[in-house]
C-alpha cells in the first residue's frame, strides 16, 4: 500500500511542472510558470497530506488561495491532466472548465487538448468539452449542438462532423 | 480506446430513445442555458457507473419527466465503445422500477453486450480499460474545476490512494 | 423583530416575480419564467426557512439544484435585485456574474442593469462589474482596464470613458 | 449616491498610490487572468468594512509584497463617495503595524474625510447610505453567483433577517 501510493506520488509529481509549464508557456515567458507536489510527511504519506503549489510565470510563490479564478483552473487543469499521464483513463469529458478563462488562457487549453487527442503517442485520450465559447469549440473535430424543444418538453441533439471545414 | 456513440432512453431532459454521436477524438458540446448539455454529460456519469450523488438527483429523479405526460417508469443509456484492439462494446446501465405498485422504488441494472452482470463485474470491466470510476479523475462536472485546484491536502493524498 | 422580518419578506415576494419575469422574457416567451418565496412555518418565520424557487419559461416546477448552471445565475440576480428594491443600496460590485451565461442572457442582463443604472426612478443604482466577455462589458459607460506590469510586479489601471462611442 | 474614484496605497497587488476612476453610472473592470481585477474588488470590499475573511487573506496578506522588494509596512484604501445630495466625502481604511517590532500584528484604521473613527461609527455613517455592510447584498464576489440561488432556508432567512 506504502509502495502504491509512493509510486504514485512519485510519477506524479514528476510530471505535473512539465505539464504546467505546456499551459503557461508564451512567446512573452518561454519558461512557463512553476508547479509542484509536495508531502507533508514522507514517513507515512497516505496518513498525511499533499500539497499542490503552482506559480504562475513572473509571480511569486502564494497559496492556492489566493492565486486568481483563472489562474487556479489553469492549475487544477495541470494537475488533472498530470493524474491522468499515471493512469491514462481513455477519454475525459469537462464541462465548462473555460469559464474562468480569459481568450489567451483558452487558446492555450484548447491547443494542449488537440495536441494530445491527435498525437500517435502513448498519453493520448479522447474528449468531449461542453463550452458556451466559440473561441474553445471553434478547435474540436465534431459539434454535437443541443437544443430544447418546447413543444416536446424535450432535448434534441444533431451532430456536425467539423473535419470538412476550415478554421477561418 | 475511445466512446463511439451514446443511446439515450427517457433520462433526464432526453424524452424517448435518442442517438447521440458518433463522438471523434475531439468533440465539443454546446447550446443555449438549460438546454441540456450537462445532463449528456450526467448520462455519460450514470452508465459508467458513477453513484447518482454526483448525477443532482435520485434515480426517480433522473428519469425523464416534463410536467405534461406521466413521468417516464424506466430509463437506460448505453454506451458503445471501441477498444485499441477487438470489437465494439456496449456498456448499459438502466434505472427499473422494482415492484408495479405505484410507490415503487427504483434499482439500477448493469448490462455488458446485452449480458446482465453485477455492479461489481461491471466495475471490473472498466476498470481493465483503465476507466477508474471511483477516482472519476477524468470528468470534470460542471463548476468543479476551480475546486480541484482548492483541494485541500488530505483530498488529495485520497486521490491518491485511489489512483494507485 | 417580528414584524420587521415580515415586512421585508411581503416585500420581497411581491417582486420577486416581476423581475425574474423582465429577466426571462423574450420574442418567444412573452411572459418569461416565475419565481416565488416561501415561508417553511409563518407562526415564527425566523425560527425556520424561507424557501425560493424558480421556473424557467415553458419548464415545469422543479427543485432549484436540478437547474442548468446558466438558470441558476438568473435566479440568483432575479433575487439579488429583489433584496436590493427593499433596501436600495447606492451600488452593486458584481464578479464575474456571467460567466456561466450564453450570449442570450449575457444580453438580458446587460439590458436589465443598463435600464436601472440609467432611469431617473425610485430604485436606480449604480453597477461595477467585472467580465470577460465583452458581449456584456461593450454597454458600460467606462471601461476601467486592468493589467500587470511583470517588471514592477504591480497592477496597473486606465480608464476609458465610452460614453463616447458608439456600439458598432 | 455614489462611488466617484478610489486611492489604492499597496494593497494587494496594487504597488504604490493607484488613483482609479472615475467611476460612472455602469462601468466595466476588464484585463486578462491574474491582473488584479478581483484585488480591486477586494479593495471596495475592504474599504467598505468587509471582514478580511472574505477578502482571501489575512490583514498581513493584503499588504503589497512581490517577493523582489521587501513587503510593503502599510496599505490604505480611500473611497470618495458622492451623495445625493451634499458635499463628497472621503471613506478610509488602512492597516497599519501596532509596534515597530518585526513580528508586529496589524490593525484596521478607520477615517472620514481625514477624522479617525471607531468601526462602528464608520459603519453606522455607511448604513446611513444604506450600504449594509453585513448584509453583503450588493457584493458579488467571484465564484459565489451561483451558490446564491442555492442557498438553503435557513441562510436564506438570515439574510432576511440582516436586511429587516
Ligand atoms: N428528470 C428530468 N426530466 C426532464 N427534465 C429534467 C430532468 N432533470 C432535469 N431536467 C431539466 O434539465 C434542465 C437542465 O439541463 P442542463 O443542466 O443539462 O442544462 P445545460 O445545457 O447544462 O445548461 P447550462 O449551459 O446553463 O449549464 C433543467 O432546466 C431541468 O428542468
Ligand atoms: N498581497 C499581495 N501582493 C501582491 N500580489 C498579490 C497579493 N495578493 C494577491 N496577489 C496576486 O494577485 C493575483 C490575483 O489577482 P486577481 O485575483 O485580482 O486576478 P483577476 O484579475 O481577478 O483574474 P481572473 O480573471 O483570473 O479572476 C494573484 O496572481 C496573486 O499573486
Ligand atoms: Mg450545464
Ligand atoms: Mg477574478
Amino acid at each position: 500500500r506504502h509502495n502504491a501510493f509512493s509510486a504514485a506520488f512519485d510519477y506524479i509529481s514528476g510530471h505535473i511542472d512539465r505539464i504546467f509549464k505546456e499551459l503557461t508557456r508564451s512567446a512573452m515567458q518561454p519558461m512557463g510558470g512553476t508547479a509542484s507536489l509536495s508531502l507533508e510527511d514522507s514517513e507515512d504519506p497516505y496518513l498525511h497530506g499533499v500539497k499542490f503549489s503552482a506559480m504562475p510565470p513572473t509571480k511569486r510563490y502564494r497559496e492556492m488561495e489566493q492565486l486568481s479564478g483563472g489562474e487556479k483552473t489553469v492549475a487544477a487543469l495541470a494537475l488533472l491532466f498530470a493524474i491522468h499521464s499515471f493512469q491514462p483513463s481513455p477519454f475525459f469529458v469537462l464541462d465548462e472548465i473555460d469559464a474562468a478563462l480569459d481568450a489567451t488562457n483558452v487558446a492555450r487549453v484548447a491547443k494542449y487538448i488537440v495536441e494530445k487527442t491527435q498525437d500517435g503517442g502513448g498519453d493520448q485520450f479522447q474528449t468531449i468539452v461542453i463550452s458556451l465559447k466559440d473561441s474553445f469549440f471553434q478547435h474540436a473535430d465534431a459539434l454535437v449542438g443541443v437544443c430544447r424543444d418546447g413543444n416536446k418538453g424535450s432535448s434534441m441533439t444533431y451532430t456536425l462532423d467539423l473535419g470538412k471545414y476550415e478554421i477561418a | 480506446g475511445r466512446i463511439v456513440r451514446l443511446e439515450i432512453e427517457d433520462f433526464k431532459s432526453y424524452r424517448g430513445l435518442q442517438q447521440i454521436g458518433p463522438f471523434k477524438a475531439f468533440t465539443a458540446v454546446v447550446g443555449p442555458n438549460g438546454s441540456g448539455k450537462s445532463n449528456l454529460m450526467d448520462a455519460i456519469g450514470f452508465v459508467l457507473g458513477v453513484r447518482t450523488a454526483h448525477l443532482r438527483g435520485s434515480l426517480k429523479e433522473l428519469l425523464h419527466s416534463n410536467g405534461t405526460e406521466a413521468a417516464a417508469k424506466r430509463s437506460a443509456v448505453r454506451l458503445v465503445y471501441q477498444p485499441s484492439t477487438g470489437d465494439e462494446i456496449i456498456f448499459s446501465r438502466a434505472i427499473l422500477p422494482n415492484s408495479h405498485s405505484s410507490n415503487a422504488t427504483f434499482v439500477s441494472q448493469y448490462r455488458i453486450d446485452d449480458r446482465q452482470v453485477s455492479a461489481d463485474a461491471y466495475n471490473a470491466c472498466l476498470l481493465s480499460f483503465n476507466v477508474l470510476v471511483k477516482a472519476r479523475n477524468f470528468l470534470v462536472f460542471q463548476g468543479d474545476i476551480e475546486s480541484i485546484a482548492a483541494m485541500g491536502a488530505k483530498e488529495l493524498t485520497n486521490l491518491f490512494e485511489q489512483i494507485s
